[in-house]
């Protein structure tokens, strides 16, 4: 795992994140529970809370979809290629492209999706709320926080990796007992691969 | 759009994965250092944007297959754990075609991807390209 440059966090006192949506956006109730899913991960590890708000304007987090140039000096680039980017705390600014076909998949954990060009979506918002959390990207494939996602993928569930780097900064929620069962995968590719032998999912 | 399963897109909307953009960098497989090649400014921009080359450089590149792109592959092919050879080979080519996310995976010239754990190795790079000399660390 990795953290940006200093290593920014949220301050002690706001560890209980607001988000909102881009009203602009007109996002169904379907899409915005992704999101929801997507942060209950993370706060499952760590004691933090995100609590979903109206006011785009005075949230502590802000997501929106976006195409092309959006403002922020970091154009998206069309179908596919860059699929979203967030920035690190305690900004709070996070961006998808809207260029991308978003499949909204149901409940569950990691898997395949049929259609190749298509992108899952809750496994791109688990990705960026890392980095709205702090950290950077992870060089351990399986981790959440490797910088790219084949399409037709669907991988969202948190890798040792992924918490022991956010518990680096936030320490762990007292409520966590989280169970590691590595799976084969992991396994066979740690041996001989120099990854900790810790690697798992939880 | 937002769709809940893949087979709910459209057909006239359903994108083939060759219409990735980054798909033309696949031609420049089995580039190496001291070749010239007509679009080969792309992809250094494409490794500028993820902080493999710095900002530094403006973004006016040349198609010559220089140091600053060699220095820039290696270091690529370190953080994504692939053969350390600073060409333009077909493993390195199929990963920098998959989509990711637009956070770079280096910065300030520091690789955040070899950090971590108990183990913090940093890997700096040098660029001796023409103009400004830049010096070279691995720790």
């Amino acid at each position: 795992y990795s953290f940006f440059p200093g290593e920014p966090r949220w301050p002690e006192r706001r560890r209980n994140l607001t988000y909102a949506f881009e009203p602009r956006n007109e996002l169904t109730e379907e899409v915005k529970s992704v999101f929801s899913r997507a942060f209950a991960r993370w706060a499952e590890v760590i004691p933090l809370t995100f609590r979903r708000v109206e006011s785009f304007s005075t949230s502590d987090i802000s997501i929106g979809f976006y195409a092309g140039d959006h403002g922020d000096g970091e154009p998206f680039d069309g179908f596919m290629g860059t699929l979203a980017h967030a920035f690190s705390p305690p900004n709070g600014h996070f961006h998808l492209d809207s260029a991308e076909n978003w499949i909204v998949s149901g409940e569950g954990g990691d898997g395949f999706l049929s259609e190749r060009a298509a992108v899952d979506l809750e496994s791109v918002a688990v990705h960026e709320i890392g980095h709205l959390l702090g950290l950077g990207h992870s060089s351990v494939q399986d981790s959440i926080m490797f910088p790219t996602i084949t399409t037709g993928r669907r991988k969202v569930d948190l890798h040792s990796d992924d918490v022991e780097g956010v518990q680096v900064l936030y320490g762990a929620n007292p409520n966590f007992n989280g169970s590691r069962t590595p799976t084969p995968s992991t396994q066979q590719r740690d041996t001989g691969s120099g990854d900790s032998g810790a690697a798992g999912r939880i | 759009g937002f769709y809940p399963n893949a087979s709910a897109i459209p057909p006239d909307l359903r994108r083939n994965a060759t219409e990735n953009a980054w798909n033309a960098f696949l031609n420049f497989t089995g580039c190496h250092a001291g070749m010239k090649v007509d679009g080969l400014y792309k992809i250094k921009q494409y490794f500028q944007y993820f902080g493999y080359i710095p900002q530094t450089f403006s973004g006016n590149f040349t198609d010559d297959f220089d140091d600053i792109l060699k220095n820039a592959v290696e270091m690529y092919q370190r953080n994504f754990k692939l053969n350390i050879t600073g060409e333009l080979d077909e493993l390195t080519l199929q990963h920098v075609v998959i989509p990711r996310c637009g956070v770079p995976d280096v910065v300030n010239g520091t690789s955040t991807m070899l950090n971590g754990g108990t183990r913090r190795r940093t890997y700096e790079v040098s660029f001796s390209g023409r103009g400004q000399r830049f010096h070279a660390a691995k720790r």
